[in-house]
């Protein structure tokens, strides 16, 4: 059956889009097939795998609002393995369009009912925020992962983060689960991350991977080339720590 | 009278807190009487200026909803002539709560009305979203201030930040203007920064700040010690560069 795994955190700028990519390509070369479901009104996700504003026609908006069927949704990206439904920009209306409307919290939940079997995996990239768009994701999802930068201002939303997965497995999602927290944008020439890091694993211990993503220029350049880093430079070390978080998680999914 | 200043943008993690903070505290030190309002739910820019939860009972929470007048909500931070009001986790039902609420919109800026006089400037600190907290931010502004920072998926949400503002100006705010453009986390080491920072200023032209921010790692420690880097660490390279761009700011202002 098909996983389906949110990558949340309403902090900004945490590397939500990136590690969806990347742990998303990863998990693609192992022959898994995969679907990353662009649930961020500001599109970068689908801006990553190079989708052009023309070709996002049908998007994740759509999905939502139940105009159509996921599979009507979902494009091919080049990548063997992997799968998209883009964003674009009519998804900021969203929030405020879902408020008043029936099973607001429940309906990515329902649309994805019908991948099930089509995909091993589903990969949600949410936007930064705790809205109805996250809120959808949480609900739809088997478990949460939690990209965590390395700086002191990304600990401060943790807390309440935690909280609201916990409210969503009580009053929607009782298999909600979180996966775990991805250290990212680790930088060893700065003692904050060093830091940063230790307080999170004396917090959290077992739920933070192993693996720990480091600031490498070279992710940061691959968006503009619409590639993945694993495909743009996958001798640097964000793309090997993508590849081994890609294991780190396949072999929690497998415990589980 | 008072000049409000929204620091808007829906990416995350683009230095918005940052600036907010940094530049209200060189304005002050020119003698001016500033008010940052914590806009966001994550409560960043309360926490680095070193207010603990327990600090948090009158929140721009309880002023967006009416509960309580802006100059109940005000306190003092410490700072010769820096005031805040501060945000806590309350806020992330706002969005849905204001929704179905008579004058969703306009509720900040009513309640900033009794705050004329009071201040030379109010900073608004943003959260990283449109949706009804930031708007009313943009119908309460006088002016936007967009902190950009130089990374190649921060481009990709300007345009409609744009026209997001533009849209305020028409329906709801017709004196916004944009202040201008803060190119922010510059790595002179990295290619990136430069190629984001030209394609800005070519397309912004004189709505860029001469001023860039620099990465700066004493910038991201100051939080964690509940001061802004200009008192934390005021010789550093981001302090200065926060003192450069107030003096732009202020320079823009007087032209206005
Ligand atoms: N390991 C890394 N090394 C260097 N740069 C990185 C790394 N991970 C992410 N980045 C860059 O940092 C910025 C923020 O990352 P990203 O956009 O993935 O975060 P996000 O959490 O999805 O942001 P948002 O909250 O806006 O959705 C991007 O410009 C990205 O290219
Ligand atoms: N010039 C700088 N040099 C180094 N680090 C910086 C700089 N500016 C900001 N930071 C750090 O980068 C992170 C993001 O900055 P900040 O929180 O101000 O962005 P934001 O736009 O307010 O984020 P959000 O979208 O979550 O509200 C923080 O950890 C901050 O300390
Ligand atoms: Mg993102
Ligand atoms: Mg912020």
């Amino acid at each position: 059956s098909t996983r389906v795994i949110a990558v949340a955190n309403q902090k900004g700028g945490v590397g939500k889009t990136t590690t969806t990519i990347n742990l998303a390509t990863a998990m693609a070369a192992t022959k898994k097939s995969v679907l990353i479901l662009d649930l961020d009104p500001q599109g970068n996700a689908s801006t990553s795998l190079g989708l052009e504003a023309a070709q996002r026609a049908v998007t994740s908006y759509h999905v939502l609002l139940g105009e159509v069927s996921l599979g009507e949704a979902v494009q091919e990206t080049g990548i063997p393995g992997l799968a998209l439904v883009p964003a674009d920009s009519n998804l900021y209306g969203a929030d405020i369009e879902l408020v008043d409307m029936a099973r607001r919290e429940t309906r990515l939940k329902e649309a994805l009912a019908g991948a099930v079997g089509a995909f091993d995996y589903v990969l949600i990239d949410c936007p930064p925020s705790l809205t109805l768009l996250t809120l959808n994701a949480l609900v739809a999802a088997d478990s949460v992962m939690v990209p965590l930068q390395c700086e002191f201002l990304a600990l401060e939303g943790i807390s309440h983060l935690i909280k609201t997965i916990e409210a969503v497995r009580k009053g929607f999602n009782p298999g909600l689960d979180l996966q775990g927290i991805v250290l990212t944008m680790f930088d060893k020439r700065n003692n904050l991350s060093d830091q940063v890091a230790a307080d999170v694993r004396e917090f959290f211990g077992d739920k933070v991977y192993k693996t720990v993503i480091p600031r490498n220029v070279r992710v940061s350049e691959a968006p503009s080339h619409g590639k993945p880093v694993l495909i743009y430079d996958h001798k640097c070390s964000g793309a090997e720590a993508y590849i081994h978080l890609a294991s780190e998680v396949l072999k929690r999914e497998r415990d589980m």
